[in-house]
């Protein structure tokens, strides 16, 4: 048996052609081919199908154009606050994180959730507190933190208009 | 938010999703990315899912679990009478995720499901997509917005990209 397969995306919302720059448009469709590339070798190697996902989510964390890891939302009080989950389908063994700030690359830290905690679902200062004992990589705030989300986030505050409207309509 | 679902040579499912949720978010906000069934979801015998759009709508419907629920159900007419010659696993089960086409649902079906999903999501109001894999090779997305973020590739098709709803 040598299927394998993989799907990968980078989120939704009102993605028009004159919404986006030609350069812009590059640059995302190169974060995404080299995303899809770090899983397909992964998987063409024989590697499993949870190191391959884990490993194209780390590439789309840390690429600012998405809104994970680095470039990551803010919250109404100015911070970054990350979620992310990972299950595994041939023993339904699942792991999640919510509101975790430090942790660098969330999705490894919802599968050391799975792993390595006899639990699901983590939040807040626990998980990030989880995050450390397991030694996972930490970044400062100032990492997560882009000037284009921080734009966002003021437009949405001067502006009055909803989240909606900033997430869906402005990227 | 971003996701990634795949299928590797031994026919096991993975899935997740990572998120900075949403814009402005107060009270600790929560959405549907890291919630088991909502966002994310794998299951062998049927699909792994990622989810991403407005996460209050992908809760309440529970889209990801719901997805694999209906393939699932889908496919038991095909189990049920290939059921004496599929091989079994550790576990006595049935392997229906074999790859194999003797047991595949058709493709139209999966996207029919996942379609239907998230045209079920778009009556409530919600808006986004899904990534989903299967255990019979499809692999592919349902989206209600102009846009999705995506790529997929497999053993046998070359990677593809794609941001635009035309596309």
């Amino acid at each position: 048996q040598d299927n394998w397969s993989i799907v990968i995306h980078g989120g939704a919302g009102v993605l028009e052609r004159d919404k986006i720059s030609p350069e812009k448009d590059a640059e995302i469709r190169a974060a995404l081919n080299f995303a899809l590339k770090t899983g397909s070798d992964i998987l063409r190697a024989g590697g499993t199908s949870m190191d391959a996902i884990a490993a194209t989510i780390m590439t789309l964390e840390n690429n600012e154009n998405f809104n994970a890891g680095k470039g990551a939302v803010f919250t109404w009080d100015g911070k970054n606050e990350m979620d992310a989950s990972i299950m595994d389908g041939e023993t339904l063994a699942a792991g999640a994180v919510a509101g975790v700030t430090a942790t660098k690359n969330p999705i490894l830290l919802a599968r050391k959730v799975m792993t390595d905690s006899s639990h699901v679902f983590l939040s807040g200062d626990g998980a990030n507190k989880f995050s450390l004992e397991m030694g996972l990589e930490q970044a400062p705030p100032e990492y997560f933190a882009t000037d284009f989300r921080r734009q966002q986030l003021e437009k949405m505050k001067s502006q009055k208009i909803s989240s909606y409207d900033v997430d869906l309509k402005f990227g | 938010t971003v996701g990634a679902v795949a299928v590797d040579k031994n026919g096991n499912i993975a899935a997740g999703t990572s998120t900075g949720g949403m814009t402005g978010k107060k009270w600790g906000r929560i959405g549907d990315s890291p919630i088991i069934g909502a966002g994310t979801y794998a299951r062998n015998d049927s699909c792994g899912i990622s989810a991403t759009g407005s996460g209050e709508y992908f809760i309440r419907l529970g889209v990801a679990h719901e997805i694999c629920s209906r393939i699932r159900f889908a496919f038991s007419s095909t189990r049920d009478t290939a059921q004496a010659n599929v091989p079994k696993d550790k576990h006595g089960m049935p392997q229906y995720y074999i790859h194999s086409n003797e047991w595949a649902l058709d493709d139209d079906v999966v996207q029919a499901i996942a379609d239907n999903v998230i045209a079920e999501l778009g009556v409530l109001g919600g808006t986004g997509g899904i990534i989903y894999a299967t255990p019979w090779g499809q692999i592919g997305y349902s989206f209600n917005t102009p846009g999705m973020y995506r790529g997929k590739a497999s053993n046998n098709a070359p990677a593809t990209v794609s941001i635009y709803g035309d596309e």
